[in-house]
């Protein structure tokens, strides 16, 4: 039923295919599972990936189409998907408007608050992990590290997120986290799509803390209750958080309500940080400019 | 969902367990909330 | 519920469970028995009349009642040994909803439970990130690491890949919230503490029945609790959903007044069939007793 044409990626634990359902003449993409290598058996991000896909049904997180073994591999069939946010923002030739940055936020914030909805995190969310569909939908993908959000007793690893979009209380070591760690990754996808860099390019894990509190201010236990007794914040550099006129000058061309979505993902205590309802709801998605029809986005 | 089966209503919940968390201070700032927990749990009883 | 894969690929009714516990049985009794002609055929001449007689009294494939029997058998021994290796209860029972797919789809003539029991329980771990590595899970259960990997790919297809499982306890807790603000101060918080230990002991051992095919998570548990105490959970089930009817009753003959709580609470599309739920409890609960 499908072929595998062109290889197009290879990651650690999978290569992918463009290939063709062969009945419907539909492009598709195969992740095929590398098994041979791991040895506790089927790994850990295949497992993920098959048991969350196939709960979620959303246009705006990627579709598992089939599920099929080949040879003694797993092959995951999923929808077909050009490009992603990256490429899009590292692309200089490519020009975007502050209401196509306003269709992709949203799009993105439907599709994480449907996983949220489903009660799963997806713990690795970057601008190449928002495929675009031909018709210019934003799709969610990549969920190798997602897991449903634990009981409130599980111990979670606090070593998720990629770290340029890893939230404050992961890199200071939280183990009962939530779903906004997932917020504050969209709050810097957010600022990159506005900025065109990325906004807290941390060179390794304590540099991205330092470049995080330096960029954002140092949260103190007035404004996040207990943060000072996480075990690595008392070697932090102490920041004042910027005021609203020096985000105004960093962020040239936000607006109001565009800056009060972003500091409302990007708030330091998760705790007080805003849900994806919260975002969805703010006002900069009803102001002008409307969100561009996905269709017409270049 | 338009209209929930139920309604959260966190004042009248005794739950020794999930309150103990709150004084945990693992938990707080880690951003642990009740109200995220007793959500869940009342949508799965109600899906 | 009605999106997730345990509802779309894993919900059936009681015939349509019987029907398919029956047809795996077919599949597998006509590939035995093309097995038994050939290896008659081609055997003949080494067969003696002693084991062509043998053979035909012993070699009688099971039936689909029989693997019932062994299957529930080998369920129980997921749940003991998983519970054994003192695992979290979901891990536990996504085990036992994994083993009792698994045989839904196969033959225990094909693959003989012993030798996915382990492997069910080690897939049930990574499935519930409760990640145990195949080393130290091999020296736990003595199973060798081969013997644990074997399968773990069958099994998986087998499961339509359908990993993601809603067990009734989290409704439990649910419920114990919500009846704590729907019967507000007509219950004792300590009383309802102990039905709840009480309550998600039955859904453990329920879970070993068909139920978990036949029923939501959420009717599990209600009857579940029912069993436990069945006034409590009736007073809850009337407080809260059957007042719409009453109301709509009441205000048939009075005046125009309640007319509007008539209209809001009919409309509601969120009612339910208090009825119909109250019957979809009693069927339950005949199962899990």
């Amino acid at each position: 039923e499908y072929t595998k044409e062109k290889k197009v990626g290879e990651g650690t634990y999978a290569v992918v295919y463009l290939g063709t359902k062969q009945s419907t003449g539909r492009k598709i993409a195969i992740k095929e599972i590398k098994t041979s290598e791991f040895k506790d058996g089927l790994d850990m991000s295949a497992i993920r990936e098959v048991k969350y896909l196939q709960e979620i049904n959303h246009i705006n997180v990627i579709e598992l189409v089939d599920i099929f073994m080949a040879y003694n591999n797993l092959n995951l069939v999923l929808e077909y998907l050009p490009t992603d946010l990256e490429v899009v923002i590292k692309d200089q030739n490519i020009l975007f408007t502050p209401a196509d940055i306003k269709s992709w936020m949203l799009m993105t914030l439907r599709g994480v608050y449907h996983c949220h909805r489903n009660f799963i995190l997806h713990r690795d969310l970057k601008p190449n992990n928002l495929l675009i569909s031909p018709d210019g939908q934003i799709k969610v993908a990549d969920f190798g590290l997602a897991r449903a959000i634990p009981a409130p007793y599980d111990v979670l690893t606090s070593n998720v997120v990629t770290r340029w979009y890893r939230a404050p209380e992961l890199l200071l070591g939280a183990k009962h986290y939530t779903s906004a760690v997932d917020v504050w990754s969209l709050g810097i996808i957010f600022a990159e799509l506005m900025l065109r860099i990325p906004y807290l390019p941390g060179q390794n894990d304590v540099d991205q803390i330092d470049v995080t509190f330096r960029a954002l201010g140092t949260p103190t236990d007035k404004d996040w209750p207990g943060v000072s007794k996480f075990s690595t914040y008392t070697q932090l550099q102490t920041y004042p958080p910027p005021s609203r006129d020096e985000l105004r000058k960093r962020f040239i061309a936000a607006s109001e309500n565009a800056l009060d979505l972003m500091s409302g993902m990007l708030t330091m205590n998760p705790q007080k940080r805003w849900t994806t309802i919260q975002c969805l709801q703010s006002e900069y998605f009803t102001e002008l400019p409307p969100p561009s029809d996905p269709s017409t986005i270049k | 969902d338009p209209f929930k089966r139920y309604i959260m209503n966190e004042i009248v919940y005794e739950d020794p367990f999930i309150k103990d968390l709150t004084k945990k201070n693992e938990y707080i700032a880690s951003g642990f909330r009740t109200d995220f927990v007793y959500d869940r749990l009342l949508t799965e009883a109600f899906m | 519920f009605r999106s997730s894969s345990q509802y779309r690929l894993w919900s059936f009714t009681k015939e349509q469970l019987d029907t398919k516990r029956v047809d795996t049985n077919a599949h597998a009794v006509a590939a035995i028995e093309e097995k038994l002609t050939m290896f008659k055929k081609d055997y003949a001449s080494d067969i003696s009349e002693e084991d062509a007689k043998m053979i035909n009294e012993k070699a009688i494939p099971l039936t689909a009642e029989e693997e019932l029997k062994l299957v529930d058998f080998y369920a129980k021994k997921v749940q003991g040994i998983a519970q054994h290796l003192n695992l979290p209860t979901e891990v536990v029972s996504s085990a036992l909803i994994f083993f009792k797919r698994f045989y839904l789809e196969n033959s225990v003539m094909e693959i003989d439970p012993k030798t996915i029991v382990h492997t069910i329980i080690f897939l049930a771990c990574k499935s519930e990130n409760y990640f145990i590595s195949v080393d130290s899970f091999s020296k736990k259960t003595k199973a060798s690491r081969d013997t644990i990997l074997k399968y773990e790919f069958r099994i998986l297809e087998s499961l339509k890949f359908s990993l993601l499982c809603h067990h009734p306890f989290k409704p439990l807790h649910g419920f114990f919230l919500d009846i704590q603000n729907v019967l507000h101060g007509k219950v004792d918080v300590k009383y309802m503490g102990e039905i709840y230990t009480k309550t998600k002991k039955r859904i453990s051992d329920a879970l070993l029945t068909d139920v978990a095919f036949l029923f939501t998570p959420p009717q599990i548990t209600l009857a579940a609790l029912s069993l436990e105490d069945e006034q409590l959970t009736e007073k809850y089930l009337e407080t809260k959903f059957s007042n719409t009817d009453t109301i709509i009753e009441a205000s048939k003959d009075t005046n125009e007044k309640d007319k509007d709580s008539e209209v809001i609470k009919e409309d509601r599309p969120d009612k339910i069939n208090y009825i119909l739920l109250l019957s979809l409890i009693d069927q339950c609960k005949e199962v899990m007793s």
